[in-house]
């Protein structure tokens, strides 16, 4: 079913 | 001072629902332009992204930036005082510490206030790059949401692929494995880039806490590129949009 990602390995922190 | 006047309230309504089992506790940005609001799910897989453009307002008028911590927990039951075509208002002074709420009923006999106190969060900001999204379909809003349902009960996945001529949704779990197809050759759904296809999979549960937003909108336009969170997007009418972002679930 594959792993989740996080959405900070593609969005940059500000 | 800020004050924002909706002519259906409803709308508002509707959003707040539509977020409240994804984020709890938000920073509403209200600005001389509109409100806007970016946070996401305590797992960081999720992500939502409010934008309502003061036009879209009957009353706006916002003189200076301010930041709005509120529980989307409490404003939710607070909106469970806005009936069927009440209006509603929402304003709070230059250095706020609640947040007033009026709703008023077409006839003006029933007027209902609500002061929702503010809180101080720390911003979780994330910058959301420029991305050109390679495959996009905009179909019913209605017939996505039932659709992800029906698969939840199959798989907790969902990979999508969308192509020239059809999106396809496919599944694999325990108990078996399919796919719904839909050409787009039909006038319910349309690639925009038909030349490239992206295959991504998602989690389901997540998508079906989006599709809580379908009754704000006809269409849901979905937007995919490689090793790219979705875009799952919902037009607010002549207000502003309502976007999801989705981590992808990836094979290692």
């Amino acid at each position: 079913q594959g792993r989740q990602t996080t959405l900070q390995l593609f969005f940059s922190g500000e | 001072m800020f004050e924002a006047k909706l002519t259906d309230g409803t709308i508002f309504k509707k959003i707040i629902e539509a977020i409240k089992d994804l984020v709890t506790d938000v920073n509403i940005d209200a600005t001389p332009t509109g409100l806007s609001l970016q946070a996401m799910d305590s797992s960081h897989v999720a992500l939502v992204n409010l934008h309502l453009g003061m036009e879209g307002f009957e009353r706006y008028r916002c003189d200076r930036n301010l930041t709005l911590g509120i529980s989307i927990t409490n404003l939710a039951k607070v909106m469970k005082l806005v009936n069927q075509n009440d209006s509603i208002t929402l304003k709070c002074e230059d250095e706020p510490t609640y947040l007033t709420i009026v709703c008023q009923n077409q006839k003006h006999d029933r007027t209902t206030q609500f002061n929702v106190n503010l809180i101080t969060l720390d911003s979780e900001h994330l910058g959301i790059p420029e991305t050109e999204y390679t495959s996009e379909i905009t179909m019913n809003s209605g017939e996505f949401s039932k659709l992800c349902k029906e698969l939840y009960a199959l798989s907790e996945t969902v990979e999508f692929e969308i192509s020239t001529t059809f999106v396809k949704f496919a599944v694999e779990g325990e108990i078996g494995s399919g796919s719904i197809k839909i050409q787009t050759s039909a006038d319910e759904a349309e690639t925009s880039r038909p030349e490239d296809t992206v295959k991504l999979s998602f989690a389901l549960r997540y998508l079906n806490l989006f599709n809580k937003a379908y009754s704000l909108s006809n269409q849901v336009k979905l937007s995919m590129a490689a090793e790219t969170p979705l875009v799952v997007e919902y037009e607010v009418e002549s207000l502003g949009t309502l976007k999801y972002y989705l981590a992808p679930k990836i094979t290692d």
